[in-house]
């Protein structure tokens, strides 16, 4: 995250390799689903064993002792509709709900998120030195109306994005963030409405950032989780 | 461990029947595939057999496809296995084995019965139940190293070679053998090949239902993973896979639905120059190991066209993708590439969510075949013909009966993927309104109402620093 400062956001993971290194984030939806992007996996039938999420800790690499850690192996790889480039990560058992460890809300189906509320990306990736790489980032992204969006990417947004305005400070995600959540307040909760994918520079200044509108996607997400 | 049925050749939903009524068929006895394939081989008569999967019942058959005056019959309640010495065409080592048909020489020479004695008296070899030796086909009693002969109906020419060509030899393969179907059934070192359809002696994720496409056929070499030639898990436990020998085929074949700016199916036509991601990031050159070590040679892939660090789709993924040249990002697809815009007319469509959709695609966009609705494995359905009469959820083919906003789909034979949306695609309908317009308006936050969850110790986010 660039940008932004150590904060806390429960629902936020870290998807971490066979090697235990940290890739991409995603955010927790249920007990034991993750939803993050498509990009940050090599194929739907990526075989996933030995990758894991982590939960329950503000840092990126913990000491062992952690007890708020929470590290839970991928056993399943679910890919969204084709164009939605998210994917649900199924956990081999359910995660424990603490006050370090929370669901995030899903919106309602096709619900747009009003221009202006006020949102937040999270992750564990490149600060390039706005704050400090080894612990989870917060940074504060305001929404920003679709036909604005769309005017300033002359015409580009699809359906299927969500967009931020820009800040003249250079706030947005970057490399290792990806996957993880665009969250938004809604009736005193913190709901998932966008899912970072990469773009092609880490926090313009000049351009809207895009994200994946999940309210697009919530009926394939409950079915999934229910079939 | 090879397994009984090893010898066995598997045609699915297929029934043999006399094209007469002949004897009364044998009475059809309980047991597994394995165990019918370890009765079959223990009864001399025995050359196929019906296994029915779902009530474990099998059938013995003294007759396979090639014997006369018989038909194959579709019928999903059996599977036939036919004795795969006498359905091939190609010999493994000397050939004595071999049951086949042929019944010409190499010359051309018509062979003489084996039963009579002229116009060649031999008595050295009689026809008996064990030996096979039948009618005038070719075959190999006494193990003569060039493979199977007769004695010919030519009475200058006593006995002579058939010529019938190893396995080995007999089906080529290009590039590097995805395409293959032939019949080698043993790796490059003599080991035997475990099947396809068995989880032992080596689990794996290759199982024929889940990759149909692939001929992932008995026990014969294949390449599903896109590796350098064919390969098989063996029936050795302590190696789980070996590469076979396969020929490579002279003609290399022309690459077909070659594009350079858009890319059609998965792209592996794709021949263009995009050499970044989506994201930006420089594709890794092919030809390199750094940073990310691959098996991806261009000099092994010689019909992949790997050249430079193009996107390219060597292994049958979704699209043209590449390595990375960032550390930690060791593949991406690119999806920036276009799909070209006559494919997108071409295919099979819906309209609206496809809730109207009657055709006939039983496939998922991964082209795993759909389980029928009817079904009730590998997974068990929440919806089926009796939960939506009105859904016309025929056979297995992909139907929207939930009104899914993202098209039709179906259950799958993969026991590990549920459901899956299909291989078809909206149809061209007028762009959408702007989403403000189609997507649900925006109702004031309280209405909208969460429940356990979106909840946060904010004090935490304070204390953040």
């Amino acid at each position: 995250i660039i940008g932004g400062q150590p904060g806390n956001s429960p629902w936020t993971v870290s998807i971490r390799n066979r090697a235990g290194v940290h890739f991409c984030g995603g955010s927790l939806v249920k007990e034991q689903w993750v939803v993050s992007t498509r990009q940050c996996f090599a194929s739907c039938d990526a075989d996933l064993t030995g990758y894991e999420v982590q939960l329950g800790t503000l840092f990126k690499d913990p000491s062992p002792g952690d007890p708020d850690q929470q590290t839970i192996p991928i056993t399943r790889i679910v890919c969204g509709p084709s164009e939605s480039q998210l994917v649900m990560l199924k956990l081999a058992r359910p995660a424990a709900l603490n006050r370090r460890v929370a669901l995030i809300c899903l919106p309602p189906e096709r619900y747009v998120v009003p221009a202006g509320t006020d949102c937040e990306i999270a992750g564990w990736g490149e600060t390039r030195g706005t704050s400090d790489g080894s612990v989870l980032n917060v940074a504060r992204l305001p929404v920003l109306a679709h036909g604005e969006c769309n005017a300033a990417l002359r015409g580009r947004v699809k359906e299927s994005e969500l967009c931020t305005a820009p800040l003249r400070a250079g706030v947005g995600a970057c490399e290792g963030d990806y996957g993880g959540p665009l969250a938004c307040l809604t009736a005193d909760c913190w709901v998932l409405e966008g899912v970072i994918t990469p773009s092609r520079v880490c926090a313009r200044t000049d351009q809207p950032a895009l994200f994946i509108r999940v309210s697009l996607y919530v009926d394939w997400i409950q079915k999934v989780m229910k079939m | 461990q090879r397994s009984p049925l090893n010898d066995f050749q598997r045609l699915r939903a297929t029934e043999l029947l006399p094209a007469v009524p002949a004897e009364p068929p044998r009475p059809a006895e309980r047991g597994s595939a394995e165990q019918c394939a370890r009765r079959c081989a223990a009864s001399p008569g025995c050359r196929a057999f019906h296994h029915d999967r779902q009530s474990q019942l099998c059938q013995l058959l003294p007759r396979t496809q090639h014997s006369p005056r018989v038909q194959l019959h579709k019928n999903i309640h059996y599977d036939l296995y036919q004795k795969k010495d006498y359905l091939r065409d190609c010999i493994v080592g000397n050939g004595s084995s071999y049951r086949g048909t042929r019944a010409t020489t190499e010359k051309g020479l018509r062979c003489q019965h084996w039963h009579a004695m002229t116009p060649h008296d031999h008595s050295r070899f009689l026809p008996s139940p064990r030996n096979g030796l039948e009618e005038n086909y070719c075959r190999n009693p006494d193990r003569d190293k060039r493979g199977p002969w007769c004695y010919t109906m030519d009475p200058n020419v006593r006995h002579q070679s058939c010529g019938i060509k190893k396995c080995e030899d007999a089906v080529c393969m290009t590039c590097n053998g995805e395409e293959y179907r032939g019949a080698v059934d043993h790796t490059e070192s003599g080991i035997e090949c475990q099947r396809w359809d068995l989880q032992h002696p080596h689990k794996h994720p290759y199982h024929p239902d889940k990759y149909p496409d692939k001929g992932l056929d008995d026990n014969y070499c294949r390449n599903p993973d896109s590796s350098e030639r064919p390969w098989c898990y063996t029936t050795d436990p302590g190696r789980e896979r070996e590469y076979c020998r396969v020929r490579l085929c002279k003609k290399r074949p022309r690459p077909h639905n070659v594009t350079t700016g858009c890319f059609r199916g998965k792209g592996e036509g794709y021949r263009g120059r995009v050499n970044v991601t989506v994201s930006g990031i420089p594709c890794q050159r092919w030809d390199s190991q750094t940073p990310h070590r691959h098996h991806f040679v261009p000099e092994k892939y010689p019909c992949k066209d790997l050249q430079e660090n193009y996107c390219r789709n060597p292994d049958g993924s979704e699209a043209p993708w590449c390595f990375t040249a960032h550390a930690s990002i060791r593949i991406a697809f690119c999806f920036h590439i276009r799909r070209c815009p006559d494919e997108l007319d071409a295919q099979e469509c819906y309209h609206g969510h496809g809730e109207r959709y009657h055709g006939h695609v039983s496939k998922t966009r991964k082209g795993i075949t759909c389980q029928p609705w009817a079904a009730h494995e590998p997974h068990e359905p929440q919806i089926s013909p009796v939960t939506h009469p009105e859904a016309h959820l025929e056979e297995n083919y992909c139907r929207n009966p939930d009104n899914d906003s993202h098209g039709p789909w179906c259950y799958t034979m993969d026991p590990r993927t549920p459901f899956d949306y299909c291989a078809i695609k909206p149809c061209c309908e007028p762009p959408p309104a702007p989403p403000a317009k189609l997507l649900t308006p925006t109702p004031p936050a309280d209405v909208v109402a969460f429940e356990e969850c979106g909840r946060r110790d904010e004090r935490l986010q304070r204390k953040g620093r």
